[in-house]
């Protein structure tokens, strides 16, 4: 949450990714955000053992987007038994492609002087959203026509009350633009976009119905896996 | 503001989406 502004972006709140029963005693949760055109992993790290733990490294598997570590993660003291630590880690998205299943998993390594640990977390699509994508109205008119109707995916975003601007807004705080707004028969209709990191495109209609708490959010991209991930980010985006 | 035709190009979409 937090107040308004071109840095409010949605945050999950952490999980735990790495329970400290399956480390010897290291305990890792996280989660995912997008400040500043960066993206960063803040993890929680917890000493659960008898020991002392130095000497931590992170690597990435391949990934659909290319997420890698910008930097080694930087932990500087030993982390004593009991103690926990809060690490931001930069990533970008310069790493190599490997098609995931599901689309944003993510699966990590973890050393420490004790041993390596490996697990999977899951990032919300919202974090690869990128700046500039606001595109511009004459080419989203001509790429809504060009994507054939079998590349469009409609869902429904249950239980929302925000009036239509609100929800503008608070879309544009996680970078999905709305370019043209009309009102037809009482429903608002919002035109959206937004650009992944990889360069892809996925072009929105978002369908407002006074009195109806559920909208109506049709989504057109050529990559059509992404749509189920891009609607699982909207609703915690305005469910937030 | 500058009238490009695109306003109206958008009222037109939205419309044909409402009655299809």
């Amino acid at each position: 949450g937090g107040v308004g502004g071109p840095s409010a972006s949605y945050i999950a709140p952490k999980s735990v990714w790495l329970p400290a029963v399956k480390a010897k005693g290291l305990e890792i949760s996280g989660t995912f955000v997008r400040r500043m055109g960066s993206i960063y992993m803040e993890m929680s790290l917890s000493n659960n053992a008898m020991q002392v733990m130095t000497d931590f490294a992170i690597q990435f598997n391949k990934n659909s987007f290319c997420l890698a570590p910008a930097a080694p993660l930087q932990i500087n003291a030993p982390l004593a038994p009991n103690q926990t630590i809060e690490v931001s880690l930069a990533v970008n998205t310069v790493g190599s492609v490997m098609k995931m299943d599901p689309l944003n998993n993510l699966q990590v390594a973890v050393k420490n002087n004790i041993d390596v640990f490996y697990f999977s977390c899951l990032y919300p699509l919202n974090i690869l959203f990128v700046e500039d994508g606001k595109m511009d109205r004459q080419v989203f008119l001509a790429t809504w026509k060009d994507i054939p109707s079998e590349n469009e995916a409609q869902f429904q975003i249950k239980d929302c009350t925000l009036s239509a601007d609100a929800v503008s807004n608070k879309l544009q705080s996680s970078n999905i633009f709305t370019i043209a707004k009309r009102t037809v028969d009482g429903q608002d209709m919002l035109y959206q976009s937004l650009k992944l990191t990889n360069g892809i495109w996925v072009l929105a209609e978002l369908r407002i119905q006074p009195g109806n708490p559920n909208y109506l959010l049709s989504l057109k991209c050529r990559a059509r896996e992404v749509a189920p991930h891009i609607f699982q980010t909207y609703e915690k985006i305005l469910k937030n | 503001e500058l009238d490009d035709g695109l306003d109206e190009a958008f009222s037109r979409l939205a419309h044909s989406r409402t009655n299809p």
